[in-house]
C-alpha cells in the first residue's frame, strides 16, 4: 500500500 | 522601516496567484536583503519557498528585519483594486499592525492607497537541506502544466521517472493509464541531466497547485532524487524564485 509522505518527516524544524 | 516598490502589480499578482492555493495565511520575512517566505500546506504534503532578493525591486529599504503576516485572501482582494501596469508600494513601519499598499498608474495621475490588518501568525520555519538532486530537469512551464493536466485526467498518483533516455509521467486508474515521455531536446526547451535514474510516486493535485506559478516564468526546474521531497522551481526574472516541495508517496 502507497501512502502520502509528509514533508516535516524530511525537512526539520529550525 | 520597510518600503518596497515595483514598476509593475502585475508580477505581485501574479506571486500571490501562485501561492494562494497552496496557503491561505503566510509570513513575509523582509530584511536588507529581499523578501522571505517559506510555509507549509495544511496538510504539511508540501512546502513553499518564495524569494525576491532587493534588487527585485525598484526601491527597497527595510532598516530593520520586520516580519509581515498577511491573508493572501484579502492581499488578492486589494491587488484586484490594482491595474497590471500600476507601479505598488508596500510600506510598513516598524512593529506596525498593519501594511500599506499604494497603486500610482502608469501615467501617475491616479493614485490608490489601501490598508490591509496585518495578522500575527505563528509559523514554524523548516531548515531545507541542500540537496544534490540526481535528476534535474528544465522544461517550458507551459509544457509542465499541460502534463500535470492531463495526468490529472487519470489518476490522483503520478508516477515521475527519469533517466538518460528522458522523463516520464505516468498515471493510471479506472479510465484507463497515460504516459508521457519528454526527450532532451537540441534546442534547449527541455534539458535533462541525470546521475542516477529516480522514479518516484506523487500527488498529481499538489503538482496541478504548483502549476498556478506557470504565467511568472518561462521554464521551470524539477529536481529530484531518491526518498526525498520533489523540487519545483520557478524563476522570478534573474531576482528571486518560487520553489515548491513535494514529499513522495511512500510504500506503507
Amino acid at each position: 500500500k502507497v501512502k502520502q509522505g509528509s514533508i516535516t518527516s524530511f525537512f526539520t524544524k529550525k | 522601516m520597510f518600503e518596497a516598490r515595483l514598476a509593475s502589480t502585475l508580477t505581485l499578482k501574479r506571486i500571490v496567484d501562485a501561492l494562494r492555493e497552496i496557503l491561505n495565511q503566510s509570513t513575509l520575512d523582509c530584511s536588507d536583503t529581499g523578501i522571505q517566505m517559506q510555509a507549509m500546506d495544511n496538510s504539511h504534503v508540501s512546502l513553499v519557498s518564495l524569494c525576491l532578493r532587493k534588487e527585485y525591486f525598484e526601491k527597497y529599504k527595510c532598516n530593520r528585519n520586520i516580519s509581515l503576516g498577511l491573508d493572501l485572501k484579502s492581499l488578492t482582494k486589494v491587488l484586484k483594486c490594482a491595474n497590471g501596469d500600476d507601479a505598488v508600494t508596500i510600506k510598513a513601519a516598524d512593529k506596525a499592525d498593519k501594511v500599506e499598499l499604494s497603486f500610482e498608474s502608469a501615467g501617475k495621475e491616479r493614485t490608490a492607497d489601501y490598508e490591509l490588518r496585518l495578522l500575527n501568525l505563528d509559523q514554524e520555519h523548516l531548515a531545507i537541506p541542500e540537496t544534490e538532486y540526481n535528476c534535474v530537469v528544465h522544461m517550458p512551464a507551459t509544457e509542465f502544466a499541460r502534463i500535470c493536466r492531463d495526468m490529472a485526467t487519470f489518476s490522483e498518483s503520478v508516477v515521475i521517472a527519469c533517466s538518460k533516455e528522458g522523463i516520464k509521467f505516468s498515471a493510471s486508474g479506472e479510465m484507463g493509464a497515460a504516459n508521457i515521455k519528454l526527450s532532451e531536446t537540441t534546442k534547449g526547451e527541455v534539458s535533462i541531466q541525470v546521475d542516477e535514474p529516480v522514479a518516484l510516486s506523487f500527488a498529481g493535485r499538489y503538482l496541478s497547485t504548483f502549476t498556478r506559478a506557470t504565467p511568472l516564468a518561462e521554464k521551470v526546474k524539477i529536481g529530484l532524487a531518491p526518498d526525498v521531497p520533489l523540487l519545483v522551481e520557478y524563476p522570478i526574472e534573474d531576482y528571486g524564485y518560487i520553489r515548491y516541495y513535494l514529499a513522495p508517496k511512500v510504500d506503507d
